[in-house]
């Protein structure tokens, strides 16, 4: 089952050492960053799971209210014969009805793309069907696993929708607030 | 099955990016580096799939007969909500049984080491044997799906093998040297 192979690569590939060092690297940020993400509630990493699988390279262009910010410090490990191979996450103001920004880190679950992807390309034999299917186990699966993972307790919120409308719907925006 | 989106996943979501820019990166790096990769037969991604999905995260303890010398420019792309990405390979010194050192550009498939972990944990109930058969079918999935990529011709170089036994037996280096 591809989503099966997708969520457990995720997770080991990339969830299970980022999202453990995702606090201090959030404290570093702040400190430099006069505290701006003053609410240790939101210092998780949101994972926006559209199960469209509909991806924006760029976030900005899916909900006008999101605002690129700056980025966190960066991770770099030797992985798999890269040397110094370079992790690092976004952090966007997020705009309320009342107009203030909130910030937070978040960015799509990018195995999403490649289910989008395989649906895209004909030799895959991957049906808009698959797709549908496959994103929806992928998220199950995806929660199952960090669910019974002790080292990302708490450091992830996951953000699974259906569309997210146009970017003047702004729902992206106040779904990221509503904790 | 967990291999065949393993397959499509590294494609879409990194060979199909990467290697059409291969030849550019080379020249670029060759440009400010005295042309060290000299040999256009080997402007390629050597890209290491062992059967057991043993992977090394530092290449040279695989093969006392490898060294690291430098990185490639890096690719830098927004992908997925993340800014600026950063994709880069590694550029290693190969020593033949001659004692000269050649340079290529050599890494494993990531995804044999998502395999390698998912049979270590429980949860994910995948067997041993399980992770040879998922091997083998990466191995050969990801083969088709190359060899009928028009873009990605001639940019890459599969290494398949059971076993490069103890970093003294140099199985690697010679496996990379005989074209
Ligand atoms: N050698 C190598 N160098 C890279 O820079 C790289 N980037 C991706 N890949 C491999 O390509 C395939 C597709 O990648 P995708 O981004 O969709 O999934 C990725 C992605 O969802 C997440 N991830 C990994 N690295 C990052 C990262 N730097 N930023 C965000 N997400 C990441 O975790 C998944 C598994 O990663 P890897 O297990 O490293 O192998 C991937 C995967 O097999 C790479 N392989």
């Amino acid at each position: 089952n591809v989503a099966h192979g997708l969520a457990w690569s995720y997770y080991v590939g990339y969830l299970k050492f980022v999202l453990p060092r995702l606090k201090d690297l959030i404290s570093e940020f702040n400190r430099d960053n006069k505290n701006l993400l003053a609410c240790k509630e939101t210092w998780k990493l949101h994972i926006l799971l559209p199960l469209s699988c509909e991806i924006y390279n760029d976030l900005e262009k899916a909900d006008s209210h999101i605002q690129y910010c700056k980025d966190l410090p960066e991770l770099v490990l030797d992985r798999a014969g890269t040397k110094r191979r370079v992790y690092k996450q976004s952090i966007y103001g997020v705009m309320g009805e009342d107009k203030k920004l909130s910030y937070c880190v978040v960015e799509y679950a990018t195995p999403l793309q490649s289910l989008y992807a395989m649906s895209q390309d004909e030799s895959a034999a991957f049906s808009r069907q698959d797709r549908l299917e496959q994103a929806q186990l992928f998220c199950r699966t995806l929660e199952e696993i960090l669910q019974s993972s002790k080292e990302c307790a708490g450091c992830y919120r996951l953000v699974v929708y259906e569309d997210s409308g146009d970017s003047n719907s702004h729902f992206l925006s106040k779904e990221l607030l509503r904790h």
